[in-house]
């Protein structure tokens, strides 16, 4: 474990702790969309397949329970809770992220580091994390408007892998067998993939003005 | 196994 990676993890958890806030807080998960959210929540089921075969460390457990667990919560309360589910964007969430699915299994059937299952779900699930996102950010164009919590989400989520990839540099360089270019190529295309809706949150954070994303 | 280096990350 190393600063950059922890840094990562904490934002990772920040970004989800500041989710649940804004759907519990405000009831409504306005423009959240429920496609992110349920390609985030197969991201972590197909990651963490080694939860109960490989135990790594006490904290490396916990973290992988808390983030299935409230990927779940999220998916379940936008489509169940009878009072946030009727402020889903239910026209404007209109990404067909099944084709993203669909393009990162064939991916990770052809582009793996073995080909078993679970290397071929753990590839799957780091191209799937790169794009999962689109959803969103498609979402947040659309609605024009960003309120302040979905920006800090939106923000965080894409703060972390950031900090994951300094967390590979790092550990190419004190490690000799490190070699983690899957989880690298791939986490470099996600942290990009936030490129304008960051320029547009520092925009807004500088004129300490309301975020908007140019129609 | 060693080759297959632990997924030790999240």
């Amino acid at each position: 474990m190393n600063i950059f990676r922890f840094a990562g993890d904490m934002t990772h958890l920040i970004s989800i702790l500041v989710l649940l806030l804004k759907i519990y807080a405000t009831k409504s998960c306005s423009g959240i969309s429920l496609k992110t959210q349920e390609l985030y929540a197969l991201v972590f089921l197909t990651r963490y397949l080694d939860l109960f075969t490989d135990f790594i460390s006490v904290y490396n457990t916990i973290m992988k329970l808390v983030f299935i667990a409230s990927s779940l919560a999220v998916v379940c309360c936008m489509r169940m809770h009878r009072v946030v589910r009727r402020s889903y964007d239910k026209d404007l969430d209109t990404f067909r992220h099944y084709f993203l699915i669909l393009a990162s299994f064939v991916l990770a059937l052809l582009v793996n580091e073995k080909f078993t299952f679970q290397e071929i779900f753990w590839a799957f699930s780091i191209y799937l994390e790169a794009l999962a996102i689109l959803p969103q950010l498609v979402l947040l164009q659309r609605s024009g408007n960003v309120d302040n919590l979905t920006g800090q989400y939106v923000f965080f989520l894409g703060a972390y892998r950031a900090f994951y990839i300094l967390n590979w540099i790092y550990r190419y360089f004190t490690e000799q067998h490190f070699s983690r270019w899957i989880a690298c190529v791939s986490g470099l295309v996600q942290t990009v993939l936030y490129a304008d809706f960051f320029y547009y949150y520092f925009i807004s954070w500088k004129n300490n003005a309301k975020m908007q994303l140019p129609a | 196994s060693k080759d297959q280096v632990a997924k030790d990350e999240l």
